[in-house]
């Protein structure tokens, strides 16, 4: 999930 | 989504139109360099790649396609269009983007969350990102002269990083477990790139005055 909520980031 | 970052996310936007508008307007990106512009082409292609592969949110899609299109648009302004290209300080526009891109890539390949290609080059991105601004920078010390649009351009990129800076220390107090070491230390290089002019600009603004930066 971590490198999911980083990749929503622009 | 917080305030902050929906905040940074519209800064960055208007950065962009600011400098297109400039270059639409004036029909002039003199003081504005290309360098930094392609390093910024390259970042949004290396870290939008997911576009294909998966979806987050509609918001996220368009601003990635936007990011995209509008750095593209800028280059082509640059070394295409008839008159404004005429007026780009290529003699001026020296910075070896080689001298950031590979050791961004090498980091990028030691640290990273996975080793996957599309994971590297996100990685890549987030550590290019932090100093793509070096080039403008250094144009604009040797250029001395900063005009208002260009340094609005630069102050705005500069706050973006700022809020989101803010948005992260929001995210971690109200997300539980929160925490994402690789883009916070870029990100906070990224923001102390821009705290030398930022003295400058406010300076400027205080006294009223076109700014201007030390020899």
């Amino acid at each position: 999930e971590e490198a999911e909520d980083e990749h929503d980031e622009l | 989504m917080n305030i902050f970052r929906l905040a940074g996310d519209m800064t960055h936007l208007l950065s962009i139109i600011v400098l297109l508008l400039k270059i639409q307007a004036t029909k002039s990106c003199a003081g504005v360099s290309l360098k930094t512009q392609e390093l910024y082409a390259v970042v949004f292609v290396t870290r939008y790649l997911d576009l294909f592969y998966s979806f987050i949110s509609l918001y996220n899609t368009v601003m990635k396609i936007i990011f995209l299109l509008t750095a593209f648009t800028i280059i082509w302004y640059m070394r295409k269009h008839k008159v404004v290209c005429q007026t780009y300080d290529k003699e001026q526009d020296t910075f070896r983007v080689l001298f950031l891109i590979v050791p961004c890539f090498v980091l990028a390949l030691l640290v990273n969350h996975e080793m996957s290609v599309t994971e590297v080059l996100w990685t890549f991105s987030i550590y290019l990102e932090a100093v793509a601004i070096l080039p403008q920078l250094v144009l604009l010390q040797r250029t001395k002269n900063v005009d208002n649009l260009t340094g609005n351009y630069i102050f705005m990129l500069g706050s973006y990083r700022a809020l989101y800076l803010v948005n992260w220390v929001y995210r971690y107090f109200t997300e539980l477990g929160y925490r994402q070491w690789i883009v916070w230390v870029s990100g906070t290089v990224q923001t102390c790139v821009y705290l030398d002019f930022f003295y400058y600009y406010v300076q400027a603004w205080r006294n009223n005055e076109r700014m201007k930066l030390p020899g």
